[in-house]
């Protein structure tokens, strides 16, 4: 995974 | 999703459809900071490479690309279209935004959540917008007077913010493992940058009167 899966805001 | 994020996103389109209106219909640049628009085409740009592999809703990678597009275009027409471009004041725009990148790159690079590339740059992300403002209220502070779609571009800007402020206290007590120490800070940050603006604006439009936004 290249991150910021868990960044959903935008 | 809840309504005080979902405000919030719509207060940011509100901001990008002013100042569009502004620029586009008003053919005038004049009292906007191109510095302050640049820097948020940086930050949507850099935030959001995520768009090639994070698909979290539709609705995400939509804005997304609205944001991206939006921030480049408004930084076009203010930089190259006639006869916006002759209304840019580049003596009066001229806040040193590498002294704002700068620092923020640095600690992207050292706070981060998660020590990946784009965890550093979407924390850089975070850092910048939360400081990108500060070229658009210098130019207003040196103008005193506020014209007043600008006005409203700001306030606009600054309520988006807000409203953020309130959906992270809302996840915070609602959802079990909802922790964004960096966006909470930035945020936090960003909206104290528009409590003087909000005072001045609220004090201009109290009296229902449109009188224009006085800064000292």
């Amino acid at each position: 995974a290249w991150g910021g899966e868990d960044h959903d805001e935008l | 999703m809840n309504i005080f994020r979902f405000l919030g996103d719509m207060s940011h389109i509100l901001s990008f459809v002013i100042l569009l209106l502004k620029i586009t219909q008003g053919k005038s640049a004049a009292g906007i900071s191109l510095r302050t628009q640049e820097l948020y085409m940086i930050v949507f740009c850099s935030r959001y490479l995520d768009l090639f592999w994070n698909f979290s809703s539709l609705y995400n990678s939509f804005l997304k690309v609205v944001f991206i597009a939006c921030s480049s275009a408004i930084v076009y027409i203010i930089r190259f279209k006639s006869p916006q471009k002759d209304t840019w004041n580049p003596e009066l725009d001229n806040f040193p935004i590498q002294y704002l990148i700068g620092p923020c790159a640095v600690a992207g690079l050292l706070i981060n959540q998660d020590w990946t590339p784009f965890e550093m740059i979407w924390a850089f992300s975070i850092y910048l917008e939360a400081v990108a403002i500060l070229p658009q209220l210098f130019l207003l502070q040196k103008q005193g007077e506020v014209e007043n779609l600008t006005s409203h571009y700001v306030a606009a800007l600054g309520a988006y913010r807000g409203l953020y402020l309130m959906n992270w206290v809302y996840r915070y007590f609602t959802e079990d493992d909802y922790l964004q120490r960096i966006v909470w800070f930035a945020g936090t940050v960003q909206t104290g940058l528009y409590i003087d603006f909000f005072y001045h604006y609220y004090q201009s439009k109290r009296g229902g009167l449109s009188r224009p936004v006085k800064l000292p």
